[in-house]
């Protein structure tokens, strides 16, 4: 008799959206000349910051901290970088080809060619076309975060119940959240998760990127984000 | 463990929203 309020967000998905972290800020160095290095460094620093968010995040999650603390960094070092990109993709969803770094840091196809962040750019770019195609809404990216961290693949899951456990109330809760407010695409849970290929696509790639400029040893690293890229 | 200790000191710190 009574009919369902228009948008139900499920109890995860609503702690999911005040868990989510603040803008980050890249604050390029203004001593530095432009170019390579300095994007470079601009992005390894904010990555490390970010980081820093995402781990504290992660416990937010419901059921990540019940997991083993070595579940738990299992599941960080394989799905940082998915979770880092999705970031900057939903970030970048009001942009024309233009990829938002960080709200003080948004990088145009003519401004990553000349600061050696083509490729990285190139690679993300589908991604943000996709979820645009999409029209994903802030729910929904919030969850999928969460999925990609939950169902990381990584080989050296300890309890794989309990992390099963983790990617199946996640589910739930995006199913949830279609059913509730887009009955007009039965299909859109499955369209968001066949989005998570082509996510951990990009990431390998942007993973790639950055252990490349790491091997070359021309841009400072800090520590968590050197210790996340050698996890991969 | 040993070589992702930030990693594990940050996750065995207290859960406070103040990291976010």
């Amino acid at each position: 008799l009574h009919p369902p309020p228009l948008s139900p967000v499920t109890k995860i998905v609503s702690h999911l959206l005040v868990v989510e972290p603040e803008k980050i800020y890249a604050m390029p160095d203004p001593t530095m000349p432009d170019g390579d290095i300095k994007a470079l460094t601009t992005l390894c620093d904010l990555a490390d910051r970010e980081l820093v968010v995402i781990i504290g995040w992660a416990k937010h999650i419901p059921g990540f901290s019940s997991l083993s603390l070595a579940d738990q960094m299992s599941l960080l070092q394989s799905a940082w970088m998915e979770i880092l990109v999705l970031s900057i993709v939903f970030r970048s969803l009001a942009c024309e080809e233009e990829l938002v770094y960080a709200e003080d840091y948004v990088v145009d196809e003519e401004h990553a060619r000349l600061s050696g962040l083509l490729d990285l750019h190139v690679a993300i770019l589908p991604l943000v076309r996709r979820y645009k195609k999409l029209s994903v809404e802030k729910e929904e990216f919030v969850t999928l975060k969460a999925i990609a961290l939950a169902n990381s693949d990584s080989m050296h899951i300890e309890d794989v119940e309990a992390v099963q456990r983790l990617q199946d109330s996640l589910h739930e809760a995006l199913q949830d959240l279609e059913g509730g407010h887009n009955t007009e695409d039965p299909r859109r849970t499955g369209k968001l998760l066949m989005t998570l290929p082509l996510l951990r696509q990009t990431a390998a790639k942007a993973v790639q990127h950055f252990y490349s400029i790491k091997v070359q040893g021309k841009v400072p690293m800090h520590k968590l984000f050197l210790e996340m890229l050698e996890a991969k | 463990k040993e070589k992702h200790k930030i990693l594990h000191r940050l996750l065995q710190n207290s859960t406070s929203p103040v990291d976010l």
